[in-house]
């Protein structure tokens, strides 16, 4: 798509041998604005875009290819390495139990992706334990128990106390069962919110997951770049996990969140059932995002 | 963006980012800046906080809209009943309970409907906020058909003589058709059983969500003819002005805007208010 409208835009500037200033920044306008279509955050768009010209500037262009193919595989390879890097694996090597801890903002997916992570893990053999740490969402004990008993998984819900104890205790009780891997499902809040950010804060402190990983709705706005920033100053992430990709969300928000906090994305959703957590692909999501 | 006449370049820009940072997106804005452009053109010479005051207008002239003008709570017939759908994880289930304590404090009478058989504890959570209401909540057995509790919820709703039933429904993607086939069933169901049924179709909206929000608006409407948007957790950081756009190009008013995770956090929109937030 992107390539088709460039292709017709550059239509009239035949590269002699070289990519101009004037072809690549004609051509970089509407990567820009497919960027920002795509929900990449405008101050990140500016800086990719600026540093993708650098690159192509001078750059050769054989007879047989059009400029817009050289400079739509410029910006391709640029996303793929700004968003690839690290493989998206857990870091399960700690000996005893692996803490893995799953913050982000109100309804990005935490409690399901536990469930997700849980079976994961599960079926690589790994004693599995999931925390109910949201003490606030209605029926959030209940609805995190449900998916325990779906996938056969152990549940810690301790009615009547506070997160950072919760956590605590849960840590203690794998410890004393052997069990291979926790994860702390916590509540949804703003990464604006001072106390709830102080509890994140807390939890890290008192239990020290061995994961902290952001899980973020693949359709987030400009936004991505502020509660990214924020999550990651307070809590130092491990790594990203990317929901609802299964929608039609272009996913802008991908790179932003990379080109903020530097963690790799580890997974995404791919669904709502337990069975949908993938890999994540640099290559296909830089693909989507130009469109 | 390019400086044009009085208008100067990097002032341009500046609205240019403002406006794009607040989610109103390519299309919409560059539409906004033409329409300045058009004024500053006519006017001549244009001071920066005309410049602000001539965007504010055109949005305001965008977003406004006599349907919200109307009683604030039109209830046409009883039950009035509302169809509320939406994305995973919008917030329609908190929407719900907050637009309840609206009814109940106006002294009307509730019943609320849980519509989503699918999620794990969906019954559970909107049981909670109906006992918080104390209202009445008619509930599911996790993998019925959502048209038929949504069918007995109304029949019960007309046999009590409610004045407002509120249906909520499972999130779903607006691109699972098979998905998006079940809530027009709901909506059929509905109409056969009451006239003009149901009466308001709120699609909820994710203030942090981009341009996403467009597709969904769209195919939501499509599918179900929405009568307002709910635009929830604006409490947060982002702005919410692809509603803007949503407005610009299927003419779908905002209804109520959601400003946190409480019973008394919902308000009716409010256009100046809210464009006053986009510029702050
Ligand atoms: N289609 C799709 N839906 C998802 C995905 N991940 C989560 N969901 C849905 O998104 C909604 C919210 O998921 P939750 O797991 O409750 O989100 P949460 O972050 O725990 O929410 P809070 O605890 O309230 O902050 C539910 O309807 C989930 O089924 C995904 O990858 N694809
Ligand atoms: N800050 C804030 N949080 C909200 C608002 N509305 C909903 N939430 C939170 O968002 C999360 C999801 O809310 P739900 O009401 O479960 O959303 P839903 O659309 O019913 O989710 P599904 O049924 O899974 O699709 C919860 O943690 C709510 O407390 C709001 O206006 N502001
Ligand atoms: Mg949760
Ligand atoms: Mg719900």
């Amino acid at each position: 798509e992107l390539t088709r409208r460039l292709n017709s835009a550059l239509r009239d500037l035949r590269g002699r041998g070289k990519l101009s200033e004037k072809i690549v920044d004609e051509a970089l306008r509407d990567v820009r604005r497919a960027m920002l279509e795509a929900d990449v955050n405008y101050q990140v768009a500016k800086d990719f875009i600026r540093r993708v010209r650098e690159k192509a500037i001078g750059q050769e262009v054989l007879k047989s290819v059009r400029p817009a193919q050289v400079v739509v595989k410029i910006v391709h390879d640029e996303l793929v390495q700004l968003l690839g890097g690290e493989a998206s694996t857990l870091d399960l090597s700690s000996s005893g139990s692996t803490v893995i801890m799953l913050v982000g903002l109100q309804g990005s997916g935490k409690t399901t992706v536990a469930g997700k992570l849980a079976l994961h893990l599960r079926s690589r053999g790994k004693k599995t334990l999931l925390v109910a740490a949201d003490v606030y969402r209605p029926a959030a004990g209940d609805q995190l128990s449900l998916l325990g008993e779906q996938i056969q998984v152990p549940v810690y819900v301790a009615s009547g106390k506070k997160p950072v104890e919760i956590c605590a205790k849960a840590k203690e009780r794998a410890r004393r069962e052997g069990i291979d891997a926790v994860l702390l499902d916590t509540a949804g809040r703003w990464h604006i919110d001072k106390e709830m950010m102080q509890e994140l804060v807390d939890i890290r402190r008192k239990v020290a997951p061995d994961e902290i990983l952001l899980v973020a709705d693949a359709m987030t706005g400009q936004e991505a770049v502020n509660l990214a920033k924020e999550f990651d100053a307070l809590l130092d992430l491990s790594g990203v996990v990317l929901t609802k990709m299964d929608g039609d969300a272009r996913g802008g928000a991908a790179l932003s969140l990379r080109a903020v906090t530097g963690k790799p994305i580890k997974y995404v959703g791919m669904g709502e059932k337990l069975d949908a957590l993938e890999p994540f692909y640099p290559d296909r999501m830089a693909s989507r995002i130009l469109g | 963006v390019r400086g044009h006449g009085c208008l100067d370049a990097e002032l341009l820009e500046q609205m240019e980012e403002i406006l794009i940072r607040g989610d109103v997106g390519v299309e919409t804005t560059a539409k906004l800046l033409e329409g300045l452009k058009e004024k500053s053109r006519a006017a001549g010479q244009l001071k920066p906080g005309q410049i602000l005051a001539i965007l504010r207008q055109q949005i305001e002239e965008i977003l406004g809209d006599e349907r919200s003008k109307e009683s604030s709570l039109p209830l046409s017939s009883t039950p009035h009943v509302i169809l509320v759908a939406g994305v995973n994880g919008t917030g329609k289930t908190t929407s719900i309970a907050k637009l309840a304590k609206i009814y109940l404090d106006r002294g009307r009478t509730v019943l609320l409907a849980s519509c989503d058989t699918f999620r794990a504890a969906a019954n559970e959570q909107l049981e909670i906020w109906a006992r918080r209401l104390g209202v009445g909540m008619v509930k599911n057995q996790p993998g019925a058909d959502p048209a038929a509790v949504a069918f007995d919820a109304l029949r019960a709703a007309q046999a009590r003589g409610i004045d407002v039933l509120i249906i909520d429904t499972a999130g779903r993607l607006h691109t699972k058709s098979t998905l998006m086939e079940e809530l027009k069933k709901i909506k059929r169901v509905i109409g056969k059983q009451i006239q003009n049924g149901p009466h308001e179709t709120l699609l909820v909206l994710d203030a942090t969500v981009g341009q996403n929000a467009i597709s969904q608006a769209r195919l939501f409407h499509e599918a179900l003819g929405l009568s307002g948007i709910l635009l929830a957790k604006l409490d947060g950081t982002a702005k919410g002005g692809i509603v803007i756009a949503i407005k610009d190009r299927l003419n779908i008013p905002v209804s109520y805007i959601g400003i946190g995770e409480n019973l008394d956090d919902l308000e009716r929109f409010d256009v100046g208010k809210f464009v006053g937030a986009l510029f702050s």
